[in-house]
């Protein structure tokens, strides 16, 4: 119905306009209908990372279109939030003053939510309270371990 | 209601049993490319009902059991379950009374796949019922993944309609 | 023709065999002819990373199938091989080891071929010979900066 | 043949002229998100000849000059050039006997749109004609993007053939 719609589009949107700024360290984006039919009407997305000028998603930076993604992914959660949030590698293509920010983020959502993510950044692994290591150490089996962090840095630094 | 443990055996990788201590709100899981990180997701949305292989990599439903190593032959059976805490009540319906919620879910090469709620068997429906107004479901966006990040990037005006239209 | 499409497919093979456990450490790969005739047969990718078991791509994880991708890309860079290389954030899914090996093939290609690689990865950074920086200082105004690594990582350091 | 700068002036981001100095075989270009690296990798593949504003990541291909920012006004022009190192006298044809070669392409916003050989006007032909056989142009697989990548995962074996037929 219109009006159900509606009502999902202003949480979504009001949702977004919070964690894009969040993540981005400040700018701001929105969510814009392309038509008045609320039935038949898309939805674009409009984002202005710091500093720049707002266009659509299309045309930032690869990632700044993921983070940009995130934060309207995030607020989609919101809408109907589950216990856990369960998140795979979605820091691959974050600089490291946005991977800080996500985990701000992840941090602050944790604080109602539990939030389980797989990451290979360095920074995602410091800020896990718990780190869960996957290994497969006999071929093709999977185990885990319990990863002591400071260790694993160390072992890792060159 | 929060989730206490995730176990699996027989899923994918991970052919020994293998019990996920969800004991803290902000777990990371790290290792190596191809250790079975992902299979920990694609077990989590498998148990909370995922019905299409395509969306756990898979070609046929039967490709989530362990189908062998070097070492190992392959097996049988799959096995995935969530553990809950439910001691604040706030899932409703007929477990409402219940201060642990296990959903678990079992699949064989015969093609054989149940479900069971707190060890009794059920029905897929049982399970989606359960979920109803608790944000879970295999669909739902508790789960995040790249290929999800990519679809959000790419939507049209159009497309991005039907994920809200979906969320709603 | 035929010939042509034979000779062109085992070129690439051979390149595609020799670079695939030179990323990975070892394993194994091969690209398959689908069905007899040259004239329409397709490309069937077959990789075995070390430790497990022969399978197409499709069934490899999200790194390693990326790193398979590019032992391909290399072996088609190097039927024509240009006196330049640009790689854009091809170590984003990939862990510490693997980028550790992708950072050989490149040093080692930079033999004969200019490696011009944008990348986030500290890694990858470090095995640069000259670090170029692009920074925004300006809004929306690309500027370079020559790098410094070690003063870059201890900033970045926490 | 060895490429010595890489130069951009109003191109998308770098609007202030910026020479790119490839002083090693080795060189990596770091920098925040949206900074401008792709940008680079764009001019480059702009100034080979790329004719489809969809592989320059914009909708015309004037999308590829300056358009402005917070304090400083959209350009009119954008232009890119190459500059090789032909001492080994590798590049054949008429340009054998040249020390350097500098290849470079303007845009104006009008839709004018010209290339330079050594900084005589020339045909997009002759730009073409010069990489054959040197492995260069806007679709060769000297530039290894994120999305070339995906394309290579995604293929079927007939698609992929089509990449090998295409690399011939
Ligand atoms: N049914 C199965 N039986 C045994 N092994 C399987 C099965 N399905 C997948 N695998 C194995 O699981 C591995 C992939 O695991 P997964 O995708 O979880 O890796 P990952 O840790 O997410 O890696 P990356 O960091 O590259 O994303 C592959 O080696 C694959 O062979
Ligand atoms: N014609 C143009 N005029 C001015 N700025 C432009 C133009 N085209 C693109 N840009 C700007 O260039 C920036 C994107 O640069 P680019 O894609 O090179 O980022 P990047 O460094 O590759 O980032 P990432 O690490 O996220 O991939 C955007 O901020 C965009 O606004
Ligand atoms: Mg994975
Ligand atoms: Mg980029």
């Amino acid at each position: 119905s219109r009006a159900r719609f509606k009502e999902t589009f202003d949480r979504i949107n009001s949702g977004f306009q919070s964690f894009f700024p969040r993540l981005f360290g400040g700018g701001s984006a929105y969510l814009e209908l392309t038509e008045h039919d609320l039935l038949t009407t898309g939805v674009s997305v409009m984002a202005r990372p710091p500093g720049k000028r707002n266009s659509t998603i299309h045309l930032l930076s690869g990632g700044e279109k993921a983070l940009t993604a995130v934060a309207l992914l995030f607020s989609l959660f919101e809408l109907n939030p589950a216990p856990f949030c369960l998140l795979d590698e979605v820091d691959a293509p974050l600089d490291d003053a946005n991977v800080e920010r996500y985990c701000e983020t992840l941090t602050t959502l944790s604080d109602k939510t539990q939030m389980i993510y797989v990451t290979h950044n360095k920074i995602s692994m410091e800020t896990a309270k718990m780190l869960i290591g996957v290994t497969m150490t006999e071929p093709g089996v999977s185990r885990l371990v319990a990863v002591d962090l400071d260790e694993a840095l160390e072992m890792a630094a060159r | 209601m929060r989730l206490k443990t995730i176990k699996l055996a027989g899923f994918k990788s991970f052919v020994d049993p293998t019990t996920i201590p969800v004991s803290s709100n902000l777990i990371g899981i790290c290792g190596p490319n191809g250790c079975g990180k992902s299979n920990i997701i694609d077990a989590v949305r498998w148990v909370m009902g995922e019905s299409s292989a395509k969306n756990l990599r898979g070609d046929s439903m039967a490709d989530v059991i362990f189908n062998g190593s070097s070492a190992r032959k392959p097996i049988g059976q799959a096995s995935v379950e969530l553990l809950f805490d439910n001691s604040d009540g706030s899932v409703g319906g007929p477990y409402a009374s219940y201060a642990e919620i296990s959903i678990r879910r079992e699949a064989a090469r015969d093609g054989r796949s149940d479900y069971f709620l707190n060890k009794t068997r059920c029905r897929r429906k049982d399970i989606t019922d359960l979920f109803l107004g608790t944000g879970l479901g295999p669909r739902a966006y508790s789960i995040i993944e790249q290929d999800m990040v990519t679809r959000v990037i790419e939507a049209k005006p159009e497309e991005l309609r039907v994920f809200f239209e979906e969320a709603a």
